[in-house]
């Protein structure tokens, strides 16, 4: 419905608290190696034999669970990056980001990639660069065709988007409806 | 893990991104609330025992399960909040008598608030426009002529 | 006022005391 707004997610390396986009974006996993040990969090290890996690754990732990426990100063665990924001990945993208489905590798391939930056990683300038590259790269190809596909089926034109890209091609269709309408004086 | 029934809920509702309402969760969120009750009371067992025992080892698990209660916080919260930007939208598409259909997709409390802020619409709608007041939620859209 | 006194009694009255803030409601966005 029209008189349904809900609360947007967040710009850049911040998350709007009431926002189901960047709730749902913050549960993606991440390669993460614990600093200490867990006592009595055994039963949450895979192998799950001893009552705590040992120090030097590796583990995929969530977005909103690794950004609570990495702190500057006591830290219990650091991160790793995800391979698809690593040198290889970013080379890639760099390259010709039209021919990566970012929709396999995100669905939060921005938003999540932006999240990262709240650790401090050293290659983060990097991170950030490739990001904006690559939704400036692929920028032209989703206006272009969320602008010319008019009542026809566009779920072969976002199956490889990301949901931002998602989003922006949604938004491009709504207001070209909305012209064909105002044209034909609806 | 932790919060995994907290991210159903969200999703539950993400799914239905239209604005639609789906029936409200009660079953779901009395489970999440019973999960923050259970970590809360094995926290303060813990931080009472770091405390006395001076077992400082246990600070990064009572970090660990302080995390999890804030993230299902966080989900409650947003899913109940939503559900309101939902409810509120009834009120501008159907008026001020919802169909029995909606009205069945409500608790009793969001009933209650959805009366509620009726109420301060219509008092903000009486406060327009001189004596008569101004119906705002009519002709949206301009009129065809 | 009317979101808050939703919220508290559907929610936070029954999470623990530490928890039964809403100031998280400034935050979104006008």
């Amino acid at each position: 419905s029209e008189a349904y707004m809900p609360v947007s997610a967040g710009l850049g390396s911040e998350e709007n608290f009431l926002s189901l986009e960047d709730i749902i974006m913050s549960h993606e996993k991440l390669p993460c190696r614990l600093e200490m040990t867990l006592p009595r969090l055994g039963f949450l290890d895979k192998s799950g034999e001893s009552d705590s996690i040992p120090e030097g754990t590796k583990m995929e732990l969530p977005l909103w669970l690794a950004k609570g426990l990495y702190d500057k100063k006591r830290k219990i665990v650091s991160v790793e990056l995800p391979k698809i924001y690593k040198e290889g990945w970013r080379t890639v993208f760099n390259a010709d980001a039209n021919v990566v489905d970012l929709h396999r590798l995100g669905p939060y391939y921005y938003s999540f990639g932006c999240q990262l930056l709240n650790f401090d990683s050293p290659e983060n300038p990097e991170i950030a660069q490739t990001l904006l590259q690559t939704f400036v790269g692929r920028f032209r190809r989703i206006m272009d065709s969320s602008q010319n596909a008019y009542n026809e089926d566009t779920s072969g034109l976002v199956s490889r988007l990301d949901e931002l890209e998602r989003i922006l091609f949604h938004a491009g269709q709504k207001g070209l409806n909305e012209f064909q309408r105002w044209e034909k004086g609806q | 893990m932790f919060c995994e029934k907290a991210i159903e809920l969200i999703r539950e509702l993400h799914r239905s991104g239209d604005g639609s309402l789906p029936a409200f969760n009660e079953d779901g969120v009395r489970q999440v609330l019973e999960e923050m009750k259970a970590l809360y009371e094995q926290n303060q067992t813990d931080v009472h025992e770091a405390k006395s025992d001076g077992r400082s080892d246990l600070i990064p698990t009572i970090t660990f399960r302080h995390c999890c209660l804030l993230r299902n916080r966080r989900c409650i919260v947003s899913y109940l909040y939503d559900r309101l930007l939902r409810i509120r939208a009834l009120r501008w598409e159907y008026g001020s008598v919802l169909p029995s259909a909606l009205r069945f997709q409500m608790s009793a409390d969001e009933m209650v608030w959805f009366n509620q802020y009726k109420k301060s619409l219509a008092t903000y709608m009486r406060s327009l426009g001189g004596d008569e007041g101004l119906d705002v939620t009519q002709d949206l859209t301009p009129p065809k002529s | 006022a009317n979101t808050e006194t939703y919220l508290k009694n559907v929610a936070l009255k029954h999470m623990p005391p530490n928890l039964q803030t809403v100031d998280f409601l400034k935050s979104v966005p006008k």
